[in-house]
């Protein structure tokens, strides 16, 4: 596997905030669990309405989706798994180059 | 351009710096390969100097690719738009017009040493690689290092955020190149374009503030014809306006420096996707996604050659 699989169970989900509250609850969430931001490319960009996909590490998933079913705010899987789409986006070629 | 070379995969950083190599032995007449410094790791920061020969004035085009390490499709693109224009470059006027009148500074991978570790360490990567003395996190954000409105809105100065903008302006040494390259260049230099990923998006200046560029009506009509020509290929929309209001205020990237700095067409690109693939945009979209940028990036060529 690439990056000796340290990308299973990875996700990346997208959040639209309805509220400035929402949104002041995502920041202070990535703050404590310093999740990668993927866009905007800063979380003081993220207010009402602000497209954010956020890369989960696997053991950081439950935690923050728990906290977002709590906070009541909606989110979509944009990748279920990172390990997965990584691998299926490089040719043979590259992987075997690569490894 | 290069026999055997795969432009529609994702090549290590060595591959590319290989393939430069290459060209600029077979195709001297239009290559010439040189280095603007080292990156802090030690690596030449190579580019390609495209276009015919000539004593006499030409102007010239920037290109830069894969500020951030982990917008891979960046360098892929730099690199397929070299093999375009060799490709075409006697079988199209367009292209031989454009090889003709100008020059095309191209840098394939900006941030070497970031690439190289996406490469192999942390696919993910968005900044450099410099060390910070009191701090264990390593690296800047190379798109935060400019001096114009540094370390303003969406930057941080804690060296262990992605937004670092670093201790001082320029404090990265290959962003000291590129800088000291334009600032030597700039009276010849009459467009500026970089791209990054994701959003599908062509913005140019200003990204700090809500003010219009001077040259804006010439801008604007170069930016509509790009992304006209974009969609035309595939149909893919791309967003086009000032970074300011297209997307959000922010601290001032390369491309506000550069248009600082007096050139007069500066512009980012993000290319593709919306965030489905996200930085992992697969090898098969290589060819749609460079394709169609292609053409934005000819049309905003011609129009600067055309008086505005």
């Amino acid at each position: 596997h690439l990056y000796n699989n340290r990308y299973a169970g990875d996700q990346v989900i997208r959040l639209i905030p309805k509220t400035e509250e929402e949104a002041y609850a995502l920041k202070k969430i990535h703050h404590q669990l310093k999740v990668d931001l993927w866009q905007p490319s800063s979380i003081s960009y993220v207010s009402e309405g602000t497209v954010t996909d956020v890369h989960i590490p696997q053991n950081a998933s439950q935690a923050l989706l728990a906290f977002l079913q709590q906070a009541n705010i909606q989110y979509k899987v944009l990748i279920e798994d990172l390990q997965k789409a990584l691998e299926k986006g490089s040719s043979l070629q590259t992987q075997r180059n690569r490894r | 351009s290069v026999p055997g070379y795969n432009y529609e995969v994702y090549h290590s950083l060595e591959e590319i710096q290989d393939w430069m190599q290459h060209l600029n032995k077979t195709h001297s007449d239009l290559i010439q390969m040189f280095s603007i410094g080292k990156s802090y790791e030690g690596r030449s920061l190579f580019v390609l100097k495209l276009g015919r020969r000539s004593r006499a004035y030409k102007r010239a085009v920037w290109i830069d690719c894969g500020i951030h390490a982990r917008e891979w499709i960046g360098p892929a693109f730099c690199q397929w738009f070299v093999k375009e224009a060799l490709l075409t470059y006697r079988s199209d006027p367009a292209m031989r017009k454009m090889l003709n009148h100008l020059y095309f500074y191209i840098m394939p991978v900006f941030n070497v040493d970031g690439y190289h570790f996406s490469w192999t360490n942390d696919r993910f990567w968005r900044k450099t690689r410099s060390r910070n003395s009191r701090f264990r996190c390593r690296g800047v954000d190379a798109n935060r290092n400019w001096k114009v409105k540094w370390c303003d809105e969406g930057a941080s100065m804690h060296p262990c955020d992605d937004t670092y903008c670093g201790p001082f302006p320029e404090s990265e040494p290959e962003v000291k190149a590129v800088a000291n390259f334009l600032r030597k260049h700039k009276k010849h230099i009459r467009a500026y374009l970089s791209f990054h990923a994701y959003a599908q998006m062509l913005l140019y200046p200003y990204s700090y503030k809500y003010a219009t560029i001077p040259n804006f009506s010439c801008v604007e009509s170069a930016a509509y014809k790009a992304v006209n020509a974009l969609r035309s290929v595939y149909g893919v929309q791309y967003r086009y306006g000032p970074a300011s209001s297209t997307l959000y205020v922010s601290s001032g990237s390369s491309m506000d420096w550069a248009y600082k700095n007096g050139i007069p067409y500066a512009f980012a690109f993000e290319l593709r996707d919306t965030g489905h693939f996200g930085f992992l945009l697969p090898e098969t979209l290589i060819k749609p996604t460079c394709t169609e940028t292609m053409m934005a990036v000819k049309n905003i060529t011609m129009h600067l050659l055309k008086k505005c």
